[in-house]
This record gives C-alpha cells, structure tokens and sequence, in this order.
C-alpha cells in the first residue's frame, strides 16, 4: 500500500495535472468547420504553445522543482516537452475529449501536410497506450517522471533531478500494482513507452522541418 | 505571437511567468 506521504504525494500530482487546460478559446476553433491549410497549420502551431504553457505550468508545482537550478530547469523541459506532449495528446484521443472532437483534431491532423511516416507510428503510439488502459494518476505521474528525467542533454546537476524523480518512480511502481493486479509487468511496460517517447523526441524536429518545408 | 517563438522562448517566458508581454 501507499505510505500516507505516498497517498498526498500523489493527490497533489494529479490536482496539478488536472488543472494543466489548453483554453477554450483554443479548442473551439477546432470545431470550426472550415479550414485552409494554412488555418489548419497555426491551429496546431497555436494549441502547441498553449500545450507547452500548461505544462510549464504543471511542471512549476513539482515538488522541489523550484530549487532546481534555472538553467536546469529550462533543460528539463527543453528535453521533455515533445516526451510530455505526446503523452498529453495520448490521454485526450484515448480518454478525455468528447468523441467527435477527437475525429475533428485527428483529421486535421492527418491533413496537416505532415508526412505519413511521422503520423502512422504517433496514432500507433496513442493505441498502444490505450492498450494499457492507464489511470489519470498514471498519466500524472508518468508526465512528471518524464520531466524529472535526469539524462538530459546539459543537465548540470543531475543528481538533485534523480532525487526529485524517484519517490515519483516509486508511487508510480506501487499504483501499479494495486490498480493492475492482473497484469504484474504493467509498471515494466509504461516505463517501455518512455524509451518509444525517447524515439519520438529525436524524430520530432526532422518531422517539424518536413512540415514547414511542405 | 506565440506561434513565432522557438520552445526555449516559449518556457523561458512560461517560466518566468510573463508569457503575455
């Protein structure tokens, strides 16, 4: 079972992560119906940004992330904001969005002028993880491991990340456990969609070059 | 706007929590 420090950890985790929102104002042009290419290329661009605001936002409220130092701080999330977003983007076409809005951002996404080859395995990615059938507290608590990660390119001090990331790594172990008894390597797997998230990461910017270059 | 700036400028600004100037 989770120690009582364990039980708050994590509610303070997912309260964080709950209130990381793109705003509406956002999403609704979404719903409009028509679209050019080039509309359809700074909605993305837009919703992007906002999803990367929210994050920075989450990101603040991880405990002890504030005493970390600046530069290292804006390292963590340089290295993690594709890793998170994609997570992000996973939970809303697996679980969160009202069905026919996911159609609409699907869509759009497929008619972004991005390539096939980088738009097959992300929709992949998205079922795999569906597949998992994972909690809002898993989602929470994988987004903050993943930014936590101490591995990153110029990360200066990376022990003082280790610290922050492992009683993270450890809730995350025990909720697995207690919500998939069924499925002991559940824990093993999420952490296997972190090394596919890595791949995503280094394809990211060639994918963003192709997409602009179109 | 935002759909301007590169990642780095973009949490810089988030960071520093002036994102609308």
């Amino acid at each position: 079972d989770l120690t009582p420090e364990q039980q708050s950890l994590l509610h303070y985790i997912m309260d964080s992560y709950n209130r990381q929102c793109i705003p509406q104002y956002i999403t609704r042009k979404l719903l409009q119906e028509d679209f050019s290419a080039e509309e359809n290329f700074l909605l993305l661009t837009e919703m992007a940004t906002s999803h990367v605001q929210v994050l920075v936002e989450f990101t603040k409220k991880l405990p002890g992330f504030q005493t970390l130092d600046h530069e290292d701080q804006i390292a963590l999330l340089k290295g993690s904001a594709v890793e998170a977003m994609f997570l992000r983007s996973a939970e809303i076409f697996n679980r969160k969005m009202p069905h026919g809005h996911t159609d609409l951002l699907e869509e759009r996404i497929r008619n972004s002028g991005m390539s096939d080859d980088y738009i097959t395995p992300m929709f992949n990615f998205y079922k795999s993880l569906e597949e998992l059938k994972m909690t809002q507290e898993e989602y929470s608590l994988l987004t903050a491991v993943v930014i936590l990660t101490p591995d990153r390119q110029y990360i200066k001090d990376k022990e003082s990340v280790e610290k922050l990331q492992e009683p993270l790594l450890e809730v995350l172990q025990k909720l697995c456990q207690v919500q998939h008894p069924e499925n002991p390597q559940h824990f093993a797997r999420l952490l296997g969609r972190l090394t596919e998230l890595r791949t995503f990461n280094h394809h990211h910017a060639e994918m963003l070059m192709s997409w602009r270059v179109n | 706007p935002a759909s301007n700036l590169g990642l780095e400028d973009i949490i810089r600004k988030a960071l520093m929590g002036n994102f609308d100037d």
